[in-house]
């Protein structure tokens, strides 16, 4: 494997969002790109990441190998990038580390760590092919406010998805709080804009520290997609250049 | 009154 990142900041900010849901898991390496799905620790939550091959320039990879990686120490060993250096990424047929090369753009700085891998004995899940009742496209950052704010009313969450709008509702001790995007297009700035695509209403319950954590891919993407179908588990996409993707998925709350 | 589903209630194991 031989993979090289014009700037450092897009696997820094994607490791980030992800370490506090998944602690070791498998980056799968071959010829499409570099992929990763984890579940959380307690079964609730999946993390499916792709970083195609033409995020990569350039980008080889002659064999299937999964790289299993503990994501605190990458932690560590990415901090060590600054987000604007040239990161590229090798390693070997059967490999026992990771080699991460750092190259300042401007500069004769070269930093060079060999991370230890690990075996991760990880089960893969069939995400099926859903055709969502309902896709809300929203600033990502907004979608952070709202569920941050509303975490501080209640752990849980209401999501619901009409032609009018998309309503997220939290009911708490102290009271209750709605917040609603209507549908709307900024044609000065995309990226404001509010999309929604229904086929039919859709409501559902989800746990507020789950979604607020997914939040923390925030800087990757201006946008975020939520795909909501009615029992089963939402989608909360964050696209990424080159057809890239980090997607989270959760488990609906479920009446008793 | 609701609880939490689990996710591989929703996706099998491949």
């Amino acid at each position: 494997l031989e993979a090289r990142l014009e700037a450092a900041d897009l696997f820094k900010k994607v490791v980030e969002a992800i370490k506090d849901l998944v602690q070791h898991c498998n980056f799968d390496c071959n010829d499409s790109g570099i992929a990763l799905q984890a579940m959380d620790n307690s079964h609730v939550a999946l993390v499916s990441m792709m970083l195609t091959a033409d995020t990569f320039t350039p980008f080889r990879c002659d064999r299937n190998i999964p790289l299993g990686i503990d994501l605190t120490s990458l932690t560590k060993v990415l901090r060590a990038a600054q987000s604007s250096d040239i990161l590229t990424i090798k390693s070997e047929d059967a490999p026992d580390v990771v080699n991460l090369v750092f190259e300042g753009k401007d500069q004769d700085r070269i930093s060079e760590y060999d991370l230890k891998l690990m075996d991760i004995d990880q089960e893969h899940l069939g995400i099926p092919d859903t055709e969502y009742a309902a896709t809300a496209s929203m600033p990502a950052a907004d979608f952070k406010r709202i569920c941050s704010d509303l975490l501080l009313i209640s752990e849980a969450v209401s999501i619901e998805c009409t032609k009018e709008g998309i309503t997220f509702k939290a009911e708490g001790d102290i009271g209750n709080g709605s917040v609603t995007l209507r549908q709307h297009s900024d044609l000065e700035n995309s990226d404001k804009n509010v999309d929604i695509s229904l086929t039919e209403p859709v409501a559902l319950s989800f746990s507020l520290k789950y979604l607020t954590g997914f939040c923390k891919a925030t800087g990757l993407s201006n946008q975020v997609r939520l795909c909501l179908s009615n029992d089963v588990p939402l989608m909360v996409e964050y696209a990424l250049a080159n057809n890239s993707y980090l997607r989270f998925y959760l488990a609906p709350k479920i009446g008793d | 009154k609701t609880k939490q589903s689990g996710i591989t209630s929703f996706f099998g194991k491949s």
